[in-house]
């Protein structure tokens, strides 16, 4: 148990290369143990967890909530990132929450570029009951979108994911070709898309704050999916992305079934990423 | 040609008619910083600073008149070496087939590794097979099967089976029957703690013998790397290493903590998604990418 000075200092410097360990980057791993440690709370190593602890829980819970509108019939969902993070599981497992909540779901097969994107995605449709709206391998992305919004607000249906394929933000042809997705779907439903999910994958480190950017800036993500948390990474990125983007964490993803995929709770994340 | 961080280290050491070893020491904080930031690992960073800190307070740069380019040299090439040696591509066997056996985390790039390695076969003139051993994602075999029509390579696959050992030992069976050069068995991707699946990995490879077991890794992977790698290695064995998308922005500091815990050649890495992306290992490259 550190007691003294010099107990202190190595206990700060052990929390600061655990959160390092973490992916919370040297910056924001830096910034979060000076703050605890000027603090002048008593330094045995369990009260500085703790008050790391709640410092990781205040900048998670500090992102600004959008208030989803779920009024506007149907509710668009665009989910995007780069490659192989999970997005097309991500929108299986979203796609039989809505469902088990009752909602008629669609899926738009938007990734038209990548080998089998579009079977993948109607084999997950099939498990969870979604429907699918789909062109031909090719097609544009964009009027994929445009058709499924439309599919959905003729056939008064409750919820719309567009299922993009993947790409490196530092594509801008690809970057361009997302954003207008996006505002194709406001051409056919009033405030299209409503959501933006940006799925980040728990393995990667400090790109994800880049492509955090990256997406925001082209086509507004309105929240994060960190997916893969059922592995030993500990994704400790959101916090950087909450300290400096402010962009809220919707949602975990745990595993490879539809049912793996929980609500974000700061709570929970910060004990584990400390355990 | 030099990150920010080095610059900085480099003005500590500059500048000072003579270097004590609080200049190296402080000028390697900066190094760390480069190098964490550049996503490897900090036990790797710690092994490897104190590695430069030893090499930089030799005789040498204490004495010498350019003590700051000598500093920064010294950096740069036990970087470089401990990236190891550059385009050590995969050997085919004596006898064919080549048997090479892929495997990695979920989404790191395996099935498009398979095709681009078939596809750089093929353009030296080896005709081979993909078999397709992912038994669980969602159109995995059409997947390969559509890639491998783009190589051009032959597919082997079973749809509706359930033995993933078994589908790469059949495969293999019908490349010998075929006279083939090689054969590429695409795995699915899993947890390197999911113990039922690294199981399946160690039964192909008690099954097929492959000359060559490449770990598929993701060229953005954080701290978690040591990990992978140090799982992968001490359960399966590693015998080459492909780093794929790394035609993104991120420094790649994956590459140095994958290299440092398993010792494995990095042979590839990927640079894109078309099956031409695939370039040989420049470890000189890499070093100066990850240095930022
Ligand atoms: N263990 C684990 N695997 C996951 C999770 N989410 C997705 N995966 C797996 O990650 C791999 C990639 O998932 P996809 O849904 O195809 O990813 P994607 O982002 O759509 O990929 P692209 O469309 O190619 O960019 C698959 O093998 C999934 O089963 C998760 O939360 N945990
Ligand atoms: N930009 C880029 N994308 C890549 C590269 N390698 C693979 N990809 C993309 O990454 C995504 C995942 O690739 P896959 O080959 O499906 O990955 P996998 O490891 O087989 O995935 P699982 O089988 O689900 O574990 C796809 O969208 C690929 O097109 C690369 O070098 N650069
Ligand atoms: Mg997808
Ligand atoms: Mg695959």
């Amino acid at each position: 148990i550190a007691r003294g000075g010099g107990d202190r200092a190595g206990t700060l410097e052990s929390i600061e290369e655990l959160l390092i360990g973490a992916d919370i980057g040297v910056r924001t791993a830096g910034a979060i143990v000076e703050k605890v440690g000027s603090s002048g709370i008593s330094l045995n190593e369990e009260s500085v967890r703790d008050t790391i602890r709640n410092e990781i829980i205040s900048i998670l819970s500090g992102t600004c909530q959008p208030g989803v509108d779920l009024l506007v019939k149907p509710h668009v969902i665009m989910v995007v990132g780069v490659n192989g993070t999970g997005k097309t599981t991500t929108i299986a497992k979203l796609a039989h929450r809505y469902k088990t909540a009752g909602n008629q779901v669609l899926l738009a097969a938007c990734d038209t570029f990548r080998a089998a994107a579009i079977e993948q995605l109607e084999i997950w449709a099939g498990r969870v009951g979604a429907d699918v709206v789909k062109h031909k391998p090719g097609a544009d992305a964009a009027s994929v979108a445009y058709d499924a919004c439309s599919a959905a607000a003729s056939r008064g249906m409750d919820t719309v994911i567009i299922d993009t394929a993947g790409r490196l933000q530092t594509k801008k042809n690809l970057m361009d070709e997302v954003a207008k997705i996006g505002r194709v779907t406001g051409k056919v439903v009033d405030g299209a898309p409503h959501e933006v999910l940006l799925v980040l994958d728990a393995t990667t480190g400090q790109n994800s704050i880049s492509q955090a950017k990256a997406f925001s800036e082209v086509c507004g993500v309105t929240g994060i999916v960190m997916a893969k948390l059922d592995g030993t990474a500990k994704g400790g990125i959101v916090v950087a992305i909450a300290k400096e983007l402010g962009i809220p964490i919707q949602f975990i993803g745990t595993g490879e079934s539809i049912d793996d995929l929980a609500a974000f709770d700061p709570e929970t994340f910060a004990t584990a990423l400390l355990g | 040609e030099i990150s920010e961080k080095l610059e900085s280290a480099l003005k500590r050491i500059k500048g000072h008619g003579k270097i004590s070893e609080k200049n190296v020491t402080d000028a390697l904080k900066d190094v760390r910083l480069a190098l964490l930031e550049a996503d490897v690992n900090y036990k790797v960073v710690k092994q490897f600073t104190d590695d430069v800190k030893t090499k930089a307070l030799g005789k040498e740069v204490l004495t010498s008149i350019t003590p700051g380019q000598l500093f920064v040299k010294i950096v740069y090439e036990e970087l470089r070496d401990l990236m190891g040696e550059g385009a050590k591509e995969v050997a085919l066997a004596p006898n064919p087939p080549t048997v090479i056996m892929v495997a990695g985390l979920q989404g790191s790039g395996k099935t498009t590794a398979c095709a681009k390695l078939a596809r750089r076969f093929s353009q030296k003139g080896k005709k081979g097979m993909l078999i397709a051993a992912d038994i669980y994602r969602p159109a995995a075999v059409d997947q390969l099967e559509t890639l491998g029509k783009a190589v051009p390579v032959e597919v082997y696959y079973e749809r509706d089976e359930d033995d993933a050992v078994g589908i790469v030992e059949r495969g293999l069976k019908a490349a010998k029957s075929k006279a083939l050069d090689y054969v590429i068995a695409d795995t699915a991707g899993r947890l390197h703690v999911d113990e039922k699946m690294m199981e399946e990995l160690t039964d192909i490879r008690e099954r097929v013998h492959p000359h060559e077991t490449i770990l598929v890794a993701d060229g953005m992977t954080g701290q978690d790397a040591v990990t992978i790698a140090k799982e992968f290695s001490s359960t399966l064995g590693i015998d080459g290493v492909i780093l794929t998308k790394m035609d993104g922005d991120e420094r790649g500091g994956a590459a140095l903590s994958i290299r440092a815990v398993s010792g494995a050649p990095i042979r590839y890495i990927g640079v894109g998604e078309k099956l031409d992306a695939l370039e040989v290992f420049h470890p000189e490259r890499m070093a100066s990418r990850i240095l930022g």
